[in-house]
């Protein structure tokens, strides 16, 4: 297996956008790409990143591989690498290790390191198509913006989608708090855009801690799609075009 | 208060 990135930026978000939720992981590596699916620890949420091969710079799987890796190790390695730099991710077969190697583009400084790969039993979802009752498409930094906000306040956020607006609140010790946003276009600007597609109104409560760790893929992406049924887990999908996509699950909290 | 459901409640094991 062999993966070569042409800035080291992309994989670095990746794995800040992830670590924090997931902690130790497989990256399955194929010959479409590399891909990792992986609950957190008190199965209350799911991340999915995929890397399609395409967004590589060089990409080769010869053998399907299932790469177990610490993500706080890999960010520890990543660190190494300069934003501008290439990084080159190397495993054999049978070997216990994976190689990074990062080149400036002027090709005066190149580093190497190696990690230990780790035995994890990995237990994947099966996560069914689903035809959602509302999708939101809005910037990525308004929805991080709104469940930091909110977090002073409380602990969950109910979302409500009608049909022309979204709707974040919550409440607290200390009082409530509410943010509304409108459907809006913008032709010339749509990574500002916030479109609505109701198909049937909505309204399910989240833990925000867990958004919160979501919206650390906010970096990764200008916009993110909320994709909710009731009585569903909410689907929240970091796109990256011709790269891949990071999306993330959460088990909604239910009234006892 | 909800109480937080557990994801495996929603997908299954593959």
């Amino acid at each position: 297996f062999e993966a070569k990135w042409d800035h080291a930026s992309t994989l670095k978000k990746v794995i800040d956008a992830v670590k924090d939720l997931i902690g130790d992981t497989s990256w399955d590596c194929t010959n479409t790409g590399m891909s990792l699916q992986s609950m957190d620890s008190s199965h209350v949420a799911l991340v999915h990143v995929l890397l399609k091969s395409e967004g590589f710079e060089s990409y080769r799987c010869d053998r399907n591989v299932s790469m177990g890796i610490s993500l706080n190790s890999m960010a520890k390695v990543l660190k190494c690498a300069g934003n501008d730099d290439s990084v080159t991710l190397r495993h054999e077969s049978e070997s216990s290790v994976v190689n990074f190697a990062f080149e400036s583009h002027k090709e005066e400084r190149v580093s190497e390191f190696e990690l230990k790969l780790m035995n994890i039993d990995t237990e994947h979802l099966g996560i069914p198509e689903t035809e959602y009752d509302s999708i939101i498409k809005m910037p990525s930094a308004d929805l991080r913006r709104t469940c930091a906000d909110l977090s002073q306040f409380g602990d969950s956020v109910t979302i409500s989608c009608a049909k022309s607006d979204v709707r974040f609140e919550t409440s607290g010790d200390i009082g409530t708090g509410n943010v509304r946003l409108s459907a809006r276009g913008s032709s010339d600007k749509p990574e500002t855009e916030i479109a609505i597609e109701m198909i049937n109104p909505v309204s399910l409560t989240f833990a925000l801690k867990y958004l919160n760790f979501f919206t650390k893929a906010a970096p990764l992406s200008d916009t993110v799609k909320l994709c909710m049924s009731n009585n569903h887990p909410l689907c929240v999908e970091f796109p990256m075009p011709e790269v891949g996509y990071i999306r993330y699950y959460l088990a909604p909290k239910i009234d006892e | 208060t909800p109480i937080q459901n557990d994801l495996t409640e929603y997908f299954s094991m593959v």
